[in-house]
C-alpha cells in the first residue's frame, strides 16, 4: 500500500493547503501517481488547482471513489474535490465516530493505482481531521514561526498520539514543516530555534520561505512549481519533496 | 442592551483573535466596560492576554456566567476564558442545534454591567460560530488580501444572511476589516481594490498593516496597544476602534 499523508494543524492559515498542493504537485512531477484529497469544506485545495467543488463529497456518496476523481491540469496529479455542503462533511465525520471507518474503507478501495495520497485537512482537531489521521501512514504538520502556532503544536501532537494509540491504523509522525518563514525577523529565528530544540529530528531541514509568488499561484489555479518555477517558494517545496521521498 | 460583536471568518489565520483582542483592549482604554469571550478551543484569545484556559467552558457550566469571568492585566477588560476540551465546546454547540439558545441566554443573563462584548470565533462555519452570530448585534469579518480569503468571503456572507433570516436575533453586518495588509505587494493592492469595489461601504476605512510587533504582542500576554503603543499596528487598531464607535 502506498504512503498516505495527512497535512494537519488546527491552527488556521499556517499553509496546510499550500503545502498539500505543492507537495502533491512535486511528487507528481517526480513521477509518482499522486492523489490529492480535499477534506476541507472551504475547498481551497480544489479551487487552488483550478477545479470545481462538488455538491456531494466523493467520500460520502455511494458510488465507488474512482467515479468522483478528477484530472487536474498536471498529468500525474488526480484530485478528489472538496464539497462545501457542511452536512455532507458532517455525515462523513459522524459515520466515523472519530474512527476512520468510512474514510479508511473508501480509501483502501479507491486508491489502487496511486503511489502516494495527500489529504488536506481543515483547521480543527474534530472528526474530519481524526478520520484523515486514522486513514494515514504519516502526518505532516506545517507551522508558522509565531507564538500562537507554537501553542497549538502541543495539542496537535497530543491528538496524533491518541490516534496512534487507538491503533487500527498505521500512523507515524511524518514531520514538522516550517512555513512562511521570514528569516529577516528575529521572532521567526527565535521560534525556529525553539521548535528545532524541542522537536529535534522530526523538523524537516527544508523550510518554506515567505514568498508572494506562492501566495499568487492559487489565483491562477496552479502549483507554484508551474506558476513560478524559479521562485524561492518553488525550490523550497522541491527540496522538501526530496527530503520526504528519501525518508521511506 | 450593549453591542455584542462576533469576530468571524471560517478562513484560518486571517487575524480574528488578533482583532478581537486589540479592539476589546482599545474599547476598554476608551472607557467602555468590555467583555471578551473566547469561543475557540484553541484558546488563543485567552493565552494572548496572558490568562489560563479553563477545564470547563463558562458557557457550558451550570454556574452563573459572572463566576467564570476573569480580570485581565488591563483594567476595564474582562475575559470569559476559552476551554481546550472539545467535548465541552461540542455540548455548547449541540445544545444549540445551530440556534444560540444556550449562548444567547447565558449572555443576556451574564452581561449586565458591560457596555460591549467581543466574541472570538474558531475558523469554521459550524455550530459555535453560528451560536455566536445568533447572539450578536454585529459581525466583524477580518480578511487577508489573498486569493483564498476572497473565496471564503462569499460563503461567510451567505451564513450571516441565513442567521439574519432565521430571525430571533438582532444581527447586523458590522463590517469587513482588511488585515495584515502589505501595501508594497501588488497582490494586496489588487485584492483590496476588488473587496472595496464589491462590498463598498461595509469595508472599514482603517486597514491593519502587516506589523511584526502585532505578531509579537501575544507572546508577552499583552495587546499590541500596550506592548508597542507607537507601532503602526497599534495606531491602526485605535483608528478602527474609533470608526466602529462612531457607527452607533
Ligand atoms: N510560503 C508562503 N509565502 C507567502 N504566502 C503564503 C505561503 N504559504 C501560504 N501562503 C498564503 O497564506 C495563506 C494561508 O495559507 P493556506 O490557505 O495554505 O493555509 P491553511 O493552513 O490551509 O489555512 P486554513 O487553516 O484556512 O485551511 C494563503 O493565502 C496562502 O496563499
Ligand atoms: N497585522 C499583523 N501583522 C503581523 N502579524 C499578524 C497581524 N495580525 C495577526 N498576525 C499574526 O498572524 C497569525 C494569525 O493571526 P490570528 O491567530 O489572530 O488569526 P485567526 O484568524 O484568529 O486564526 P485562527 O483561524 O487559527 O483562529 C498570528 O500569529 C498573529 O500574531
Ligand atoms: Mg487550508
Ligand atoms: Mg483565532
Amino acid at each position: 500500500m502506498g504512503r498516505i499523508f495527512s497535512v494537519a494543524n488546527q491552527k488556521g492559515g499556517v499553509g496546510k493547503t499550500t503545502t498539500a498542493i505543492n507537495l502533491a504537485a512535486a511528487m507528481a512531477k517526480a513521477g509518482k501517481r499522486t492523489l490529492l484529497i480535499d477534506l476541507d469544506p472551504q475547498c481551497n485545495a480544489t479551487t487552488g488547482l483550478g477545479c470545481e467543488p462538488t455538491n456531494s463529497h466523493g467520500l460520502v456518496t455511494r458510488r465507488p471513489l474512482r467515479e468522483s476523481l478528477v484530472a487536474t491540469y498536471l498529468s500525474g496529479l488526480t484530485l478528489l474535490p472538496g464539497s462545501r455542503t457542511f452536512h455532507d462533511v458532517e455525515i462523513l465525520a459522524k459515520g466515523d465516530q472519530g474512527e476512520s471507518g468510512v474514510l479508511r474503507e473508501h480509501l483502501s478501495d479507491g486508491i489502487d493505482g496511486f503511489d502516494v495520497v495527500w489529504i488536506d485537512c481543515p483547521p480543527s482537531t474534530g472528526p474530519l481531521t481524526q478520520s484523515a489521521l486514522a486513514a494515514s501512514s504519516e502526518v505532516l504538520m506545517p507551522i508558522q514561526c509565531e507564538y500562537f502556532a507554537m501553542e497549538g503544536l502541543t495539542q496537535m501532537i497530543g491528538l496524533i498520539r491518541d490516534v496512534m494509540q487507538r491503533g487500527g491504523g498505521r500512523l507515524e509522525f511524518g514531520g514538522i514543516v516550517l512555513t512562511m518563514v521570514d528569516a529577516s525577523l528575529e521572532l521567526a529565528r527565535e521560534v525556529e530555534g525553539e521548535v528545532r530544540d524541542f522537536f529535534g529530528e522530526i523538523v524537516f531541514e527544508a523550510v518554506i520561505p515567505r514568498d508572494v509568488l506562492v501566495c499568487e499561484a492559487p489565483s491562477h489555479g496552479r502549483s507554484v512549481l508551474d506558476y513560478a518555477p524559479q521562485s524561492r517558494g518553488a525550490w523550497a517545496y522541491i527540496e522538501l519533496c526530496q527530503e520526504i521521498l528519501e525518508m521511506t
